[in-house]
């Protein structure tokens, strides 16, 4: 299963990820 | 074989023509690896092998959504009590469980596999992040991430789907918060609501073992649900390489609506074995149903007369689930 997410932000949005990394709910995605 | 009586020869080949494609097979998958260790020498990337249309066509001929309900009704179907410790144990050692983060760590509560496959968390299990906007709604890996460019989405690195064919048209809400934009003809115009904002994309991959319900990444509304019937192909890693806008082709349950920065969506991508989609405040949603045809979406809005704004959800949230069939 897989979850996209598909959103609208300002331009300064950062992602705090590294593709292929393992990730647990509750944890940082990004932020401004 | 020249000198061999017939009856000998035609006793070998079965033998024979296995070892050769086995050998050959082999041989092949030792040249592309050598090839791609080559590239890799040059500082070079080698480029994703993306399957034929034929290969695509093929896959999507496989009856996934039939065979995935008939998993479905397999899991569901109430394990004697003796039964349930050593097949759960042996998925739970398969695609390494961690049981000590589960809710309930005896087996035995669990009726069959589909009940193991929701099984919720300990509240302490997974911390909320206070600090940023956004969180992952799942557990998972990440397969992509960044900004939306000439709306194309990436679904693994260098492979990317039609933004259009994976959310669909706009939908005709008067109340939606989509402001008509001022290039028709761009679909991903369409999204932006708000001057000098642009479109971003993650996705987050859920491997068996992970806990399969999904969250509120932040706080927004939703008012828009769009289901889209479709096959159920395998969504790993592997997969998503090789099939080209893979999450066009699948069923999936496209929720969106507005944060506060403006357009947001989350989609869940259903996959083999697990075609079947809840959301929990969605109680007309049926998912993986031979009544729904491949190629056809179902709309439903949340924005009525007597709830104008949808439907709010709040960062970590229950949202919904994955489940078997």
């Amino acid at each position: 299963s897989t979850i996209v997410l598909i959103f609208e932000a300002p331009k300064d949005f950062i992602f705090y990820l590294k593709p292929g990394q393992k990730i647990r709910f509750g944890e940082a995605l990004g932020s401004l | 074989l020249h000198t061999a009586p017939v009856r000998g020869v035609l006793r070998l080949r079965p033998l024979h023509f296995l070892v050769a494609a086995g050998a050959g097979y082999a041989g092949y998958r030792q040249y592309e690896k050598y090839k791609e260790q080559q590239v890799e020498k040059l500082g070079q990337e080698s480029p994703p092998k993306i399957a034929s249309d034929w290969e695509v066509s093929l896959y999507k001929s496989v009856p996934t959504r039939l065979l995935s309900r008939a998993w479905g009704r397999l899991n569901s179907v109430e394990l004697p009590n003796w039964l349930r410790k050593p097949v759960l144990s042996l998925y739970i050692w398969t695609f390494g469980v961690n049981m000590k983060e589960a809710a309930v760590e005896d087996l035995h509560h669990y009726r069959n596999l589909s009940e193991f496959f929701r099984r919720k968390l300990k509240p302490q299990a997974r911390p909320i992040c206070g600090i940023h906007s956004m969180i992952s709604p799942s557990d998972g890996k990440i397969l992509s991430f960044g900004q939306v460019k000439n709306c194309e989405v990436e679904q693994v690195k260098g492979i990317t789907y039609s933004l259009e064919s994976f959310l669909g048209p706009h939908a005709n809400t008067e109340n939606a918060d989509v402001k008509p934009a001022s290039c028709p003809d761009s679909f991903q115009k369409q999204l932006v609501t708000q001057e000098n904002n642009e479109l971003y994309h993650c996705v987050i991959y859920l491997a068996p073992g992970d806990y399969h319900c999904f969250h509120s990444p932040t706080d927004w509304t939703v008012s828009h649900r769009r289901h889209f019937p479709g096959s159920l192909m395998s969504v790993n890693p592997g997969v998503a390489r090789w099939i080209k806008e893979l999450f066009c082709h699948n069923e999936r349950v496209v929720l969106s609506g507005c944060w506060k920065h403006g357009f947001f969506s989350l989609t869940a991508v259903g996959a083999q074995n697990v075609g079947s989609i809840r959301i929990y405040f969605d109680q007309d949603l049926r998912t993986n149903s031979p009544r729904y045809s491949k190629g056809s979406y179902n709309d439903f809005s949340f924005v009525t007369n007597n709830n104008k704004e949808g439907i709010p959800m709040r960062k970590g949230e229950h949202l919904g689930e994955f489940n078997l069939g």
